[in-house]
């Protein structure tokens, strides 16, 4: 553990929480991609099968339930508690062309073809493109609430931190893993246009608006 | 991966 990793996993602990809470105080989910958190979820709980095979430190196992909980709550919040809120006919995205296309880079692309590692490489693959229904979502509107602009910006930080994380870890452990390090890339890089929005609009105080 | 192929990252 160093000091980027655990930077990494409080700020996409803080995303998570970001959203819940704003979710629970407006009692809406106006803005938000139901299709993305669906990802989310397939993403955590398919990576965090080992969570009943191998036990690596207490931290480890709260976080993945942590995570694999809060995904599952905030698809319950959308779907059922707060159905009526949920921004249906913008939340368009084709979740099937992102989520076969994974199936089939994981079952090619792999370190070892057994059931949990294709199922992990396929979270990492997934995980990289799961916001896209949101930012297609923020795009259909044109604009974006703060409150979602912090939970995204919170949520593209946690990669983009553990990419210094695995850059650390090369250099002092000489540990370094090509799937996650490839996709981790990815993931960051489709956050790019919106990390700058997000710096010259939303820190100087005015709303996230898509140029027309 | 640690040498029995776990992952410690999340």
């Amino acid at each position: 553990m160093n000091l980027f990793r655990l930077a990494g996993d409080l700020s996409h602990l803080l995303a998570i929480i970001i959203l819940l809470i704003k979710i629970w105080k407006t009692r809406s989910c106006a803005g938000l991609s139901g299709k993305s958190q669906i990802l989310f979820a397939l993403v955590y709980i398919t990576r965090y099968l080992d969570l009943v095979t191998t036990y690596i430190s207490l931290y480890n196992s709260f976080m993945k339930v942590i995570f694999i909980s809060t995904s599952l709550a905030t698809i319950y919040l959308m779907y059922s508690k707060f159905r009526a809120t949920y921004d249906k006919n913008h939340d368009s995205f084709r979740i099937e062309f992102l989520i076969i296309p994974c199936v089939i880079l994981s079952l090619v692309i792999n370190s070892n073809f057994t059931v949990l590692e294709v199922l992990w490489t396929f979270s990492i693959y997934l995980e990289s493109v799961a916001i896209l229904p949101q930012l297609f979502l923020v795009s259909k509107t044109g604009e974006a609430e703060s409150i979602t602009s912090h939970y995204l910006f919170a949520l593209g930080s946690y990669r983009a931190l553990y990419i210094l994380n695995w850059i650390y870890r090369y250099y002092a452990e000489g540990h370094y893993e090509l799937i996650a390090i490839f996709a981790g890339c990815v993931q960051t890089i489709l956050y790019c246009d919106f990390f700058y929005l997000y710096v010259t609009k939303v820190l100087k105080g005015k709303k996230l608006q898509l140029p027309a | 991966k640690d040498e029995f192929g776990n992952k410690d990252e999340l």
